[in-house]
Order: C-alpha cells, then structure tokens, then sequence
C-alpha cells in the first residue's frame, strides 16, 4: 500500500504547506 | 508579468519562496496535465529552488521534469 497523503497537493493561491527548501 | 528571479526569492521566507515558485509553475503545469497539475506542482516543490528557477526558464526541462512527475505519480498510485 502507498502512503495516499504523498505528494502534497499544490493549490493556487493557497498557502503551500509542504517542506521549504532545506 | 514579470519573470521570477532569484533575487526576489531570496527576498521571502523559504515558505513563501515555494509558494512563488508553486503558482509560477501550476498555469504551465496545468496546460499539459489538468487533472494532476495539483499533485505534479506539489512533487516537483520538493525539488531545490535554484533548479526549479531553472525550469521556469527552460520549457524543455520543465516539460521533461514533469513528465518524469507523472511517471512516478502513475506508479505511486497502483
């Protein structure tokens, strides 16, 4: 089974909560 | 508008950077995968700024990343 939560959706104009740049 | 910059990013916070990046990337992103353009977007954030400022400026890398993001999503999701 895969982890269903990856990748983070991308939605305009929404604040994007995925990882920052490292 | 105006093209981004890697000056402008680095003007914002890293999250804010992403999400410059983010909505410069999903018009592209959605004219050549509508149904996914959310997803894609979100995969290809993953990868460092720099190169994704590249991308922007490079259609022919861009298009080659994102059809590399569509193969992985069509694995991922069986």
């Amino acid at each position: 089974s895969s982890n269903a939560s990856w990748p983070p959706e991308f939605q305009p104009g929404v604040p994007w909560k995925g990882i920052p740049n490292i | 508008q105006e093209p981004l910059t890697a000056s402008m990013l680095a003007a914002a916070p890293p999250q804010e950077q992403k999400q410059m990046l983010g909505e410069r990337l999903y018009p592209l992103i959605h004219a050549m995968h509508p149904s996914l353009a959310g997803k894609i977007t979100g995969m290809l954030l993953e990868i460092d700024n720099s190169e994704l400022l590249l991308m922007l400026e490079s259609p022919e890398s861009l298009h080659s990343k994102i059809e590399e993001a569509v193969a992985v999503l069509q694995v991922h999701q069986m």
